[in-house]
Parts: C-alpha cells; sequence; structure tokens
C-alpha cells in the first residue's frame, strides 16, 4: 500500500529525507 | 508432370466471387449487430480503462485483482487459525517479511485470532517518537518520490512526471506525446469515466486533479455529514446514474485552488511493505474537511510495479482526504493494493472500500466532515494521532 501527501507550503519548506529512504511514523520528514 | 503440365487443358470458369462477398458481409453486420445489442443489454455502467503498458501489465490487468482481494481478506479475516497453529504461523511471516515483533504492543501472537488481526497490530506506546517538525511520516515505509508540484506536474518514479490536475479524473484531449494537456472537465462526483479517460499510457501526464477529486457540474448541493447518504437521480444517455454522497463541492482543484503568495505545492509518496506496520497517523496539525473514496483497481503498488506501470496510482482504489493546516491546503491519499484492499479511517465509521458493489474505475463519492467540529469545519487531527489503517483483502 502507499500514502501520498499533497500539501501547500512555503517556498522555504525542506524535505529531510531521500529517495528510498527507510522511514519510520512520527519521524522528521520536511521542516520549515 | 512436364508431360501433364504442357498436356492439361486450361479451362476458365467465373467462380462466383460475389456470393463469398456478400456472404462475409452479411457475417460481419450480424455480429455488429450482435454486439451492438449486447452493449445496450448491458445496463451496467461497467466501464473498464484501457491498461497500456509492458506485457506484465497486460498480464497483471487479466487477473480479477478485486476478487483476488476479497478472497484473499474473506481467507485471512474470517476463518481464524487454531491456537497452536498462530505463534508459528506468525513468526513464519514475520521472518519472511522482516516484522519487528519486539515493537508490537500485544506480544502474545496466540491472541491474534487470524492473520487480519495479526497484520492489523499496534504499536508498543513510545516506540515512536513523534519528532518536533512541521511535517513527519504517517507512517512506517520508504521514501519512493517526494518534490515539488510544477505547474500541477508531478515527478514520479524514474522522471515518469505526473501532472497532478489529471489525477483527479479530468477528462484528456488525445495526447501529443507524454503531457497531455488537461481540458476544463468538470467530472460529476459519480463520474462514469469515458473509456478513454483513464487510458493508462505510460509516461501520461496525470494531476492532482485526478488524485483528490474535482468539483461536479450541475449537481445539487446537498448537506450530509459522515454517513448519511444523499444522492441524485439523473438520466444520461439513457443510462440511469446516481450522483452519490455529494456533499460539498470542492472547487476544481487546479483551477480554483490558489496556493498562497510565497507558497507552492510538494507531494510525497510513502510505499509501506508487507511486513510493515500497517496504521497511518496525522503527519501534522490539520484539519480534514472531507474526503473522497476512488473505487478502482487493485493493482500491486510496489516500486516494481510502479515503474512498469508509472500511473498505477490513478487507476488503484483510494481514500482522498482533503483538508488544511497552517499554510494552506493539506492531503493525506492512502492508496490500496492486492493485498491490502481495505482502508479505514477510525473517524469515518461510514466508509467501506473493495466492495464489490462499488461503482467501477473513474467514479468517487464524497463525505463532507463538517459535522466533526462546528468550530474548525473538519475533523481536527494533531500530528502524531492515529488516523486508520490498512486492513488485509
Amino acid at each position: 500500500s502507499t500514502i501520498v501527501l499533497v500539501f501547500e507550503a512555503p517556498f522555504e519548506f525542506r524535505f529531510c529525507m531521500k529517495p528510498g529512504q527507510k522511514i519510520k511514523y512520527g519521524q522528521k520528514i520536511g521542516e520549515i | 508432370f512436364n508431360e501433364a503440365w504442357k498436356k492439361t487443358k486450361v479451362t476458365w470458369y467465373p467462380i462466383p466471387i460475389g456470393i463469398g462477398i456478400t456472404f462475409i458481409a452479411f457475417q460481419h453486420m450480424f455480429r455488429v449487430y450482435a454486439r451492438e445489442k449486447r452493449k445496450k443489454q448491458d445496463t451496467s455502467t461497467e466501464i473498464r480503462p484501457i491498461i497500456i503498458g509492458p506485457w506484465q501489465v497486460y498480464l497483471i490487468d487479466t487477473l480479477p485483482l478485486r476478487a483476488l482481494s476479497r478472497l484473499w481478506g474473506r481467507i485471512n479475516n474470517e476463518y481464524n487459525l487454531p491456537v497452536w497453529l498462530r505463534e508459528p504461523c506468525f513468526k513464519f511471516y514475520s521472518w519472511i517479511f522482516k516484522c519487528n515483533l519486539e515493537e508490537i504492543e500485544n506480544t502474545d501472537l496466540k491472541s491474534y485470532p487470524n492473520l487480519g488481526s495479526f497484520f492489523y497490530r499496534s504499536l508498543k506506546p513510545g516506540v515512536r517518537p513523534i519528532e518536533n517538525a512541521a511535517l513527519v511520516s504517517p507512517a512506517d515505509g520508504r521514501v519512493l518520490s517526494f518534490g515539488l508540484v510544477n505547474n500541477g506536474k508531478v515527478e514520479q518514479v524514474k522522471g515518469i512526471t505526473y501532472s497532478l490536475d489529471a489525477f483527479l479524473g479530468h477528462k484528456r484531449k488525445e495526447g501529443k506525446d507524454d503531457v497531455i494537456e488537461q481540458e476544463k472537465h468538470v467530472v460529476t462526483s459519480t463520474h462514469i469515466a469515458d473509456e478513454k479517460e483513464f487510458a493508462n499510457v505510460n509516461g501520461i501526464a496525470y494531476s492532482l486533479d485526478a488524485l483528490l477529486g474535482v468539483d461536479p457540474a450541475g449537481a445539487t448541493k446537498q448537506d450530509s455529514s459522515v454517513g448519511e447518504d444523499a444522492s441524485v437521480r439523473f438520466e444520461e444517455n439513457g443510462f440511469q446514474k446516481e450522483l452519490a454522497v455529494v456533499t460539498k463541492f470542492a472547487t476544481p482543484f487546479s483551477s480554483a485552488h490558489k496556493v498562497r503568495e510565497g507558497n507552492t505545492l510538494y507531494f510525497c509518496v510513502i510505499y509501506l511493505a508487507p511486513g510493515d506496520y500497517h496504521r497511518f497517523h496525522s503527519p501534522t496539525n490539520w484539519v480534514v474537511e472531507m474526503r473522497r473514496h476512488f473505487a478502482g483497481e487493485l493493482f500491486s503498488v510496489s516500486p516494481y510495479m510502479l515503474k512498469m506501470l508509472p500511473d498505477l496510482l490513478v487507476l488503484n482504489e483510494r481514500v482522498a482526504l482533503l483538508g488544511r493546516w497552517r499554510y494552506g491546503f493539506f492531503s493525506m491519499i492512502p492508496v490500496g493494493a492486492t493485498n491490502v484492499g481495505s482502508i479505514r479511517i477510525d473517524f469515518d465509521k461510514a466508509l467501506r472500500t473493495n466492495r464489490r458493489e462499488d461503482l467501477p474505475v473513474g467514479t468517487y463519492t464524497e463525505v463532507s466532515y463538517k459535522k466533526a467540529s462546528k468550530l474548525l469545519g473538519g475533523q481536527p487531527l494533531r500530528t502524531g494521532d492515529e488516523m486508520g489503517g490498512f486492513c488485509l483483502g
């Protein structure tokens, strides 16, 4: 299964992960 | 032979070609007539999308994926395992799919009556600390892709771009090459897609509107909260159609959703492997204003399948939760797959996915959560709140 997030955020928003990376729920994936 | 060749007299007869051609014409006419008659009789509006892709895709598309998924669910959710078989069975499943049994809340494997309940296991409190960040991961999994939505185009795996506008079911003009211009076509909320509409051509540009659903035209507004189904019947091309549970219309996403000054649209795709913890949580503080349930196929959504069938997320069963957060628009779309065709939303008891009677691909029903909280106009969620999960079958 897959979860897609689509959201609006300021230009300063940065993802802090890499494609293919394993992540756990609650782990930071982006910050502004 | 030489003698026979030379001596045999050649006599020419006019063979009745005309009769042959007439016979073939009649045969063809009867075949067309029978097909048209069958089409007329077939009142169901089942329209199969045209799947285009490598040979593996054709092979998979011939399988009755939804029926297989329901059968898989029936086996795993309704038949309880004998107590003595539970521990070895779940340990074997955990070994194959690398489940971490130390983290689960209920470590007594004999207490899970079947694989379905083991699959929907919960985690020990505290094993997943919620980081203090603008956005956290809603579930355990692997990041497939993320990035910017450039004027409605989403970078899929391996550079194939979606433009998110068609992702919501817009009708497409015949595409030129890989980016298909989106016609501003408003989709009714129980929209029976044309055969062309969900033609799934590799690399076709998809858009957000195909993912989240757009504002239907011409339907009357119905006010109803979760679970109260309202429906409007109408006739179109001789078909009785029902506009199901049309409650509140978001405006057509791509046209009327104006991103605020200084903001832009981002997306992120997270893949949950069969051994992962399959409940999902709120990725931030936000308010869910409505949900759109798209009945659809149940292809596997593994990275391998996504590479082969890049437009997969538009075809699969999914529930688009639309709302807003402090920076504007926010949506979370759990997408089902063959083995996990059922999507559960804790605050929406009325939602049923992967049902035989669901309308075919290209339709969706919409329910508003306005009544969940008068003040906020939707279901408020804090970062880390459990929202629901994926169930087997």
